[in-house]
C-alpha cells in the first residue's frame, strides 16, 4: 500500500543520511522522487561529500560512489535487518581513512546483521573475529583452511569431509 | 534468521565436501587471486534461488558444476545447503512463512499448481507462536546434475524452487536484496535505473 | 614521441592552472578518493580528441568545465593543454604525420573538405627527414566554452579535430588504444566483443 | 593489408604468451580465431593460469582478468610502442604476490612506453621515480603538490599559475 511505501521510504531516507554522514565524515546524502507530482515515480539519488557542491551520484569518483552505495545498503538494513550481507571486496576503491570508516560502520551494524566479507587489506581483516583462508593446494580444487577466533581458540570450523 | 553454515559439494572449485561453519560473528574470506573465493558468494547466491547463470559468471547454468582439472575428472552433480537458525527476533512476513515450514507442510513431488489452496489452509492450521522455538534451523539445498536436472529440498525434503522463493520472501534475502554484493559490483547500486531503486524499497516495505 | 607536459585550466575540479610535467619516468599519482587523479586522466582522453561525455563520466560535455564550489563561481571555459616531444625513435606512420606538421602545414580556420587534397600535396612538399630533429615538440591544446564552443589547436594555430586525429594516427594513441584504462575498466579489455579485438590488432598493424 | 594483419596478430600473440606467464608466473595465454576459416572472423582470448585447464576468460576470478587484460595491454605495446600508458587503479583486485609481478613488469617496459599510475597501493609506489599527489586543501578544487624524485631532490616540477 502507500502508505506503507511512504513509511519506509522515509525512515530509509533518514537512514542513508545518517549513514552517508558517518562513512564520508560530513556532507549529505539523500533519496528523491524524480517527479515529485506522480505517486509511481523512480526514485534518484543526490550526494553531496564534504566540501562540495550537491551532485549526481554519477560525477563522483570510484571511492565517493562505493561508500555512497554502501550508505544506501546500510540504510535499507537498518529497515529490514537482513541475517546475513556477503561483500566481496567493496573496499578495493577506498582510501586508508575511508577504511577506517567503512570497518567502524561494519562494526556497529554486526549486532543486527551478520557479515562476511572478501578482502584483500589488512585493516577490514581486523575486525574480523573469524578468518576463513581459501587456498588452492591442489591446483584447481578450493580448500578452506586455518580459521581464527579473536577470543581464544576453538575448534577450526573448517572441515573437509 | 542466523546464518549457521554452508555446504558445497562440486560447485565451481570446490570438488570436495567443503563446510564453512558460522558463529554469527563479522567473518573475512581471504586468499589468493583466483583462489575460490567469490565462488563461495555465488554459492550462497545459487542457493537462495538464483537463476541467471550470468549473475554466476558463466555462460550456462553447468558451468557451476566442477569441471575437473589435470588430475581429477569433473564431477556429475554440484551441490550447495545453508542452514539458517531461527534467531530471538524474526521480522516482516518471513517470520509467518518460517512457521509454515516448521510446522505442518509436507512438501511433495507432486505438488501441482493447487497447491497454493492447500498451503493457505495449512497457515491457519499451525498452531501459534509456539510453534517457533529459537534455535530451531531450516536447511535448504540445491542440487544441479549435469543431466540439467535440479532439485530443491527443505529440510531434507524435495520441494519446488516457489517453496524456497516464497520463504526468503521479506527477510531481506530476495532477489532484489543487498544481502550479496557481487565482486567490482558495488557501485551498481547508485547506477541501477531510479524504478529499480524504488523496488528495492518497496521490498523492504 | 615521449609526453612532456599537461596543463589544465577549468577542467573538472582543475579550477586553476595546473601544470603536470613528466621527466619520461614512470610516474605515480596518489591523493584521496574523490581529489581529482581520474579527472586528470579524463583530461588527457579529452584532449586527444575524446567525443563521448558518458566516457568522461558526465552527462554532457559540459561537465566538464569547472563548475564551482561554495566558496568559487563556475568558469566559463576548460582547457587542457597536451606536449609531446619527439623522441629519436619514432615508428608507424605517426612519423609521416609528425613530419608533415613540423614541416610546412599553416592549419587555418576555413579549412573545407578540399583540405584533404591539399594535405596530400604538402606531404610530397615536405623535405626528406632533415627537418625533423629529436627534440622538436608538438603541443595539442582542447577547449570547451560554457556556449557549447570548442576550439583545438596545433602549437598554438586552430585546428579541426580531424587534424589532431590525423596526427595521432598509429602513434598508438588513438581511440581504439590501450593507452589510457579508465578506473574499473581493466576487465573490459577481455569482455569486448570478438570484433572489437580484432580492430586493435588492426590499429596497430 | 592481409598480410600486415596477420604478421601483427603472430606478434603481439607470441608477445601475449610471453607477458602472460611473466604476470601469472607460469600458464599459457593466446589468441585465436572465433572461426579459423573466416579471413574477417572475430578474435576470442584463452586463458589457463597455472596448475588450471584451458578455459574462457569470462570464467577467470576479478584479479586473473586484471592480469590477463595487462598481459595482453602489454602485448600491443611491444608490437606498437605507444608514448605513454595512463593505468587507473588496475592494481586495485591484485594480491600481493601478483602486484609484484605486475610492478616488475612494468619496470621492464618502461623503458620503452611511459607508464603514469593512478593507485592507492604503496608497492606500486615504490617502483615510480616521480610521486605526484593530489589534494584538494581548498574544498573542490584540485591542486597537484608535493613531487618527489629519487635520484636527487629536483626543482617540485608542481608549478600552479
Ligand atoms: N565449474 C568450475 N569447475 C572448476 N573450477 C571452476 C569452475 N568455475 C570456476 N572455476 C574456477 O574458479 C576460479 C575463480 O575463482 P574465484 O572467482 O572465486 O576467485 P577469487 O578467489 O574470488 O579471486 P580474486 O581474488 O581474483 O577475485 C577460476 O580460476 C576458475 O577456473
Ligand atoms: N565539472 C566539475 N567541476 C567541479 N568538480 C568536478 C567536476 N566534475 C567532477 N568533479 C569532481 O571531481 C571529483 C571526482 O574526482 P576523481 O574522480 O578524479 O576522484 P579520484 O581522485 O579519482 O578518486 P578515487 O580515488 O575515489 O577514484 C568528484 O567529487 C566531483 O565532484
Ligand atoms: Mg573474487
Ligand atoms: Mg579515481
Amino acid at each position: 500500500s502507500r502508505r506503507k511505501f511512504m513509511e519506509a521510504f522515509n525512515a530509509i531516507n533518514r537512514f542513508f543520511a545518517e549513514s552517508f554522514r558517518a562513512l564520508f565524515g560530513g556532507g549529505v546524502g539523500e533519496m528523491r522522487f524524480s517527479d515529485e507530482s506522480d505517486p509511481e515515480s523512480g526514485i534518484d539519488l543526490v550526494a553531496q561529500p564534504p566540501g562540495k557542491r550537491l551532485q549526481n551520484v554519477l560525477l563522483l569518483s570510484g571511492g565517493e560512489k562505493a561508500l555512497t552505495a554502501l550508505a544506501l545498503l546500510i540504510a535499507v538494513f537498518r529497515f529490514t535487518p537482513s541475517p546475513f550481507c556477503i561483500l566481496d571486496e567493496v573496499d578495493a576503491p577506498l582510501d586508508e581513512s575511508n577504511v577506517v570508516r567503512f570497518t567502524r560502520m561494519i562494526q556497529e551494524m554486526s549486532e543486527q546483521t551478520q557479515f562476511i566479507l572478501i578482502t584483500h587489506n589488512k585493516r577490514t581483516m581486523e575486525i574480523c573475529r573469524t578468518l576463513y583462508g581459501v587456498t588452492m593446494e591442489e591446483p584447481g580444487v578450493s580448500k578452506l583452511v586455518s580459521v581464527r577466533f579473536e577470543a581464544g581458540e576453538r575448534e577450526p570450523a573448517a572441515v573437509t569431509a | 534468521l542466523k546464518l549457521k553454515e554452508i555446504e558445497l559439494l562440486g560447485f565451481k572449485s570446490f570438488a570436495d565436501r567443503t563446510r564453512l561453519i558460522c558463529d554469527g560473528s563479522t567473518a573475512a574470506i581471504v586468499g589468493p587471486n583466483g583462489c575460490g573465493k567469490s565462488n563461495l558468494s555465488d554459492a550462497v547466491s545459487w542457493v537462495l534461488g538464483e537463476q541467471s547463470a550470468r549473475i554466476l559468471r558463466g555462460e550456462r547454468m553447468s558451468d557451476v558444476i566442477f569441471s575437473g582439472t589435470g588430475t581429477r575428472p569433473p564431477t556429475g552433480m554440484a551441490e550447495v545447503s545453508i542452514t539458517l537458525v531461527e534467531g530471538e527476533e524474526t521480522t516482516g512476513h518471513g517470520a509467518e512463512e518460517l512457521e509454515r515450514v516448521l510446522g505442518v507442510r509436507e512438501p511433495s513431488e507432486q505438488d501441482q499448481p493447487q497447491q497454493n489452496i492447500e498451503a493457505e489452509n495449512q497457515v491457519e492450521k499451525a498452531s501459534p507462536k509456539t510453534r517457533r522455538f529459537p534455535g530451531s534451523e531450516i536447511k535448504v539445498t540445491r542440487r544441479l546434475f549435469r543431466s540439467g536436472e535440479s532439485e530443491y529440498l527443505l529440510n531434507g525434503e524435495l520441494c519446488r524452487l516457489r517453496d524456497i522463493q516464497d520463504l526468503f520472501m521479506g527477510t531481506g534475502l530476495g532477489p532484489e536484496s543487498y544481502a550479496i554484493i557481487e565482486q567490482g559490483r558495488i557501485g551498481q547500486i547508485l547506477s541501477s535505473k531510479p524504478s529499480d531503486r524504488r523496488a528495492i524499497i518497496e521490498e523492504a516495505a
